[in-house]
């Protein structure tokens, strides 16, 4: 673990009173590594570093905790403090239905996250609508039925129709039917593909959703920020959703995300089934960064 | 001008960023770096293109040879039909791939059979369907919740029967994680052996290019649970570069045998390490 790692970098500072800059080089090195190793973006690597430095320079060796120690739990605060420290939840409207837009790259989860979000409204006693508006991949609105199906939440679509005339059909549908959430499930999109970027700002502009979320797979590497900078300055999404966390994968893009484009993670996903969501914890989620 | 093997420290710093922001890893990044070095010393350079030069052969080097990068479409003689297996994590594109390569063997004049053993995922059938129309090729499938491996027996028995050239096998995305998963793609696996004694010819590991570090676990355990013969890298029209093939052809020692750069059925091409290397630097 990193703890040990730092420990045996770190035994010399035993008796020496206070962290200075020479005894902790070796050890930020290692904090480094494993943030990369991690998947954090080496940009935010470079600040964090500097932080911690800052924050652990001048520090004196308590000698109940151990130097690895001492310097370990500078970095978890330090990371949980980034991660977000105030619980953020979904913006409803005042005046239902609540609009709230599903977007991000291909694969990242977004149809699965749309039918796991329903079902949690669902059972805080919401009444959801799904919008199933992809209508470029392959079954794209079957699978959104199908998983409609598996909880009875309405799923709304017109095979006929594009992306834009389906999102904004579905708001006046939602009303007619007493819905009071729609939840819009786009497809999967490159952020460097102009076209479907403007289709997605003019989805946003025509049904100006409350919340827009920004799934991501957390298995991503360094393009996270890449992506995540482009489709926030292109939509301003609400919040991030990042999926898959039932693996193995540590998840650094959640610092990443987080410390540049400044919005909250909100929900994790966690399996493949329509119950497997959580709200986003900063402190798990900084223990698994730390690995 | 004189020969010199060294190398500017401000240009290895940049380097070394270049391969971290491609995803090669901080530990594969140290290894290539220093094995640059190496070479550099012990054949010296004189202009900054021949350096560059080096640079990029010794990267393209890393990679295990893709014998059929000339004839990727190459079937073994003999062998009939030749059963070609699909895994990987969710979402890192082996449907979409399968639809690809169906159509780019049945362009080349081979008859294809699809197997559908994704019984497991909402419309996966569908979305399969949709492909095998697309390409003009016979699918496979049980409905949703049939056992997968019966679905794989079921197809390649199907291709025997009707002297098919070439079969395809989709199956569910799955974490490398979920033992009971990865024990369940060890008997889709043991099924295909059964009907098809060599068979499966290939196990194609498809990885996201997007995707970090983890890469390395997925091709680690994926190798360990049904042995991978090649890996597929997708959405390589994105911006990210897909470094950790580096790192995970090493590991598991086997070719990238394509990439994906769209979601059209055309999107698919041979594994070229020079272009792969140039790419990184663009
Ligand atoms: N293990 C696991 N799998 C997930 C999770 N979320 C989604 N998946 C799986 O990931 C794959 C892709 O999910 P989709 O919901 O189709 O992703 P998408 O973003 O809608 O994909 P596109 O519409 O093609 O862009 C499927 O196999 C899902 O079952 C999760 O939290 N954990
Ligand atoms: N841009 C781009 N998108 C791709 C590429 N390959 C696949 N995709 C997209 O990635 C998403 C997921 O593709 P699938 O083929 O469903 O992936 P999968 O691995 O079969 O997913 P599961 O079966 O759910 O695990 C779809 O939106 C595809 O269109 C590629 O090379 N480039
Ligand atoms: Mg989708
Ligand atoms: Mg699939």
């Amino acid at each position: 673990t990193l703890t040990q790692k730092l420990d045996t970098v770190l035994h010399k500072l035993r008796g020496q009173g206070r962290i200075s800059e020479t005894n902790i080089a070796e050890s930020l090195r290692e904090v480094r590594l494993a943030l990369l190793d991690a998947d954090v973006n080496i940009q935010v690597v470079k600040d964090f570093i500097d932080t911690v430095q800052k924050k652990s320079l001048g520090q004196e060796v308590i000698t109940s905790l151990s130097p690895g120690q001492l310097i370990v739990k500078i970095i978890y605060d330090e990371l949980v403090k980034l991660l977000g420290t105030e619980k953020e939840e979904i913006q409803f409207s005042t005046t239902p239905p609540s609009i709230i837009m599903v977007v991000g790259l291909q694969g990242s989860g977004k149809t699965t996250f749309s039918g796991k979000l329903a079902n949690l409204l669902k059972s805080k006693g919401k009444n959801p609508l799904l919008v199933a508006a992809d209508t470029y991949r392959p079954a794209a609105i079957d699978q959104l039925e199908t998983l409609g199906k598996t909880i009875d939440v309405p799923v709304f679509t017109n095979r006929k129709e594009k992306p834009l005339s389906i999102a904004k059909q579905s708001i006046d549908h939602a009303r007619s039917t007493m819905r009071d959430v729609v939840i819009i499930d786009t497809a999967g999109r490159l952020a460097i593909d102009e076209e479907m970027m403007q289709e997605v700002e003019s989805i946003k502009k025509s049904v100006q959703p409350d919340e827009i979320l920004f799934v991501v797979d957390a298995m991503i590497g360094q393009d996270a920020v890449t992506t995540a900078k482009i489709f926030n300055e292109r939509i301003n999404f609400d919040g991030v959703v990042l999926t898959k966390l039932d693996g193995d994968t540590r998840g650094g893009a959640a610092l990443s995300i987080r410390s540049i484009v400044q919005k909250p993670i909100k929900f994790i996903g966690v399996g493949e089934k329509l119950d497997a969501l959580e709200l986003f914890y900063p402190e798990r989620m900084a223990s698994r960064i730390l690995g | 001008i004189s020969a010199t093997g060294k190398i500017d420290e401000n240009f290895l710093e940049q380097l070394e960023e270049i391969f971290i922001r491609a995803d090669v890893g901080a530990e594969a990044t140290q290894t290539i770096i220093e094995n640059i070095k190496k070479k550099v010393k012990e054949v010296r350079y004189e202009t900054q293109e021949e350096l560059q030069t080096i640079i990029r052969e010794q990267l393209a080097s890393i990679f295990v040879p893709n014998k059929y990068e000339e004839e990727p479409l190459t079937i073994p003689e003999g062998i009939k039909p030749y059963v070609i297996m699909v895994v990987g994590v969710n979402g890192a594109g082996k449907t979409t791939t399968i639809g690809k390569l169906a159509n780019r063997y049945k362009e080349a004049g081979k008859e294809v059979f699809i197997g559908a053993a994704d019984t497991f995922r909402a419309a996966a059938n569908e979305q399969l369907e949709v492909w095998a129309q697309r390409a003009g090729v016979k699918i496979i499938q049980q409905k949703q919740g049939s056992d997968p491996a019966a679905v794989a027996f079921d197809t390649v028995q199907s291709a025997q029967s009707k002297n098919a050239d070439v079969v395809i096998i989709d199956t569910a995305g799955r974490l490398h994680t979920k033992t009971h998963l990865m024990e369940e793609l060890k008997k889709i696996k043991r099924a295909i052996q059964k009907s098809h004694s060599t068979a499966p010819h290939e196990i194609l590991l498809v990885l996201d290019s997007t995707t970090g570090q983890n890469a390395l676990q997925q091709a680690k355990l994926f190798n360990e649970v049904v042995g991978v013969t090649g890996l597929i890298l997708t959405k390589l029209d994105g911006t990210a570069k897909g470094g950790i093939v580096f790192a995970v052809s090493r590991l598991i020692n086997v070719p990238v045998r394509y990439i994906g750069v769209g979601e059209q059925m055309d999107d698919l091409q041979p594994f070229n390490s020079k272009k792969f290397v140039e790419a990184l630097f663009s």
